[in-house]
């Protein structure tokens, strides 16, 4: 039942995962936008890069395997970029 | 593996570092001795060699901060993100950044120390991320290594050595001294008898030569490793006369009749082997029996016979007054020395199976052991 007028929260992994993106491979501030139509492609695509590095299946998808992985601690240095 | 844009690397191969400060979870030598670990990781796959400075800006400054920490890139709390580190370069190029809010041990729970420095120094040396699981440097922290067990991937040893190339003495057959019973002509290390042609340091190792061979003391491997002399530099002869480092040249010179080369690490140097009487030898001198240089007085000890001369390697000239009798300024010394060392403030002279260890200051024999008490026999 959804509440009126109410903001609708983020599941905290979106807000993550997006955070997770831009520090490590280079989401860009007009990508960032998109961020919650996760079907837009740039963002697919990123998250695909992403698991593409890391060895998972190229979901496209936030899947429960790729947020496992997100979610391990890691160097701080990013993954791709300048 | 892949290198930062623009794969930056370091111009030098002798690198210095400093520990800005230490984190509350580990004594400071624990803290000390994990670094130098992880240093020796990569020293043992390339040219580099790394010392500590106490004070002062070193190429790589290690420091352990919590949050925002004076650069872009704050650090997060526990877990996530656990240290970064920048690429070669001036300033704050080449550093190292511990999260301090990271639990670090030296074992197997918590973060270990040693793995991530080995990773973060990857980074300072030019390293960037590895998408290869089991590579050092896959950013994601692998909690099932064993620290114990170390080894790099091939994948970081390639990527490393695509920007320095390999140690200098990596790529020569290493004759194991224990695991197969040794081609007749292997001099067996531990042999009472042994005597050597030629000692020599080389940028802080030591090498005994006999015959085609040579036994190598590394800073990282107690155990001497025997290498076939032309494994390093092919157009050596064997049966060596006498070697001896000149470390102001960061040369070693190695002579056998009346010829002499110049080696620095894994290279001879162009225009060898030269004539031993370009140094000032006269024509009745036909070989050199052993040679030494004082790292202090930069003056180097030529000895044939009973009788030394003495050279001085800043004129890169023989001193008046030679050649004078060994026993007159070395007594105990007996003539026909086979190869000298200095070491410990003390010259060794090597002498069939014996050696002499004496005392320059005291100017007397203070010790006599075996030749081979250096390879741990």
């Amino acid at each position: 039942y959804p509440l009126q007028g109410a903001v609708r929260q983020d599941p905290p992994s979106m807000d993550f995962a997006q955070h997770y993106l831009e520090k490590y491979y280079n989401l860009e501030k007009n990508e960032k936008q998109m961020f919650r139509r996760k079907e837009s492609s740039p963002v697919v695509k990123k998250i695909q890069e992403m698991q593409k590095f890391l060895g998972l299946e190229m979901t496209g998808k936030l899947d429960s395997n790729t947020m496992d992985v997100m979610l391990k601690p890691r160097c701080g240095v990013p993954d791709v970029g300048g | 593996f892949s290198t930062f844009p623009g794969s930056p690397k370091w111009r030098k191969t002798h690198l210095t570092y400093r520990v800005e400060n230490y984190t509350p979870d580990l004594p400071r030598e624990r803290v000390d001795s994990a670094i130098e670990k992880a240093l020796k990781v990569w020293e043992a796959v390339t040219p580099l060699t790394f010392s500590r400075l106490p004070e002062g800006e070193a190429d790589i400054m290690i420091s352990f901060a919590a949050g925002e920490h004076g650069d872009f890139y704050p650090f997060d709390g526990l877990g996530q993100s656990l240290a970064h580190a920048y690429p070669p370069g001036p300033g704050f190029y080449g550093d190292v950044h511990f999260d301090e809010d990271e639990k670090w041990t030296l074992g197997s729970s918590g973060t270990n120390l040693f793995l991530v420095a080995a990773h973060e120094l990857g980074h300072t040396l030019g390293l960037f991320h590895s998408d290869k699981k089991e590579a050092l440097m896959y950013p994601v922290y692998n909690f099932s290594r064993n620290p114990t067990q170390f080894q790099l991937s091939q994948d970081d040893i390639d990527g490393i050595q695509s920007l320095y190339g390999p140690h200098p003495y990596s790529g020569v057959s290493v004759v194991p001294t224990t695991s197969v019973s040794p081609r007749p002509e292997i001099p067996t290390k531990c042999d009472p008898s042994l005597s050597f042609d030629a000692v020599s340091t080389l940028r802080g190792e030591l090498l005994f030569f006999k015959d085609r061979y040579l036994w190598r003391l590394s800073r990282w491997n107690p155990e001497p490793e025997v290498h076939l002399i032309s494994a390093f530099w092919p157009s050596l002869p064997s049966h060596l006369d006498a070697a001896y480092e000149a470390n102001s040249k960061d040369s070693v010179f190695i002579f056998k009749g009346t010829q002499f080369w110049a080696v620095q690490g894994s290279e001879v140097q162009a225009g060898y082997p030269k004539s031993i009487y370009t140094l000032g030898f006269p024509p009745a001198v036909r070989k050199i029996d052993a040679a030494v240089s004082d790292k202090d007085t930069k003056k180097t000890y030529f000895f044939v016979d009973d009788q030394y001369w003495r050279f001085d390697e800043k004129r890169w000239l023989m001193d008046k007054g030679f050649p004078r009798l060994i026993k007159d300024d070395f007594p105990g010394i007996e003539p026909q020395v086979d190869a000298v060392l200095q070491a410990f403030g003390f010259f060794y002279f090597f002498h069939g199976s014996s050696q002499s260890e004496f005392d320059p200051n005291a100017r007397m024999v203070t010790h006599t052991l075996k030749s081979n008490s250096w390879l741990l026999c």
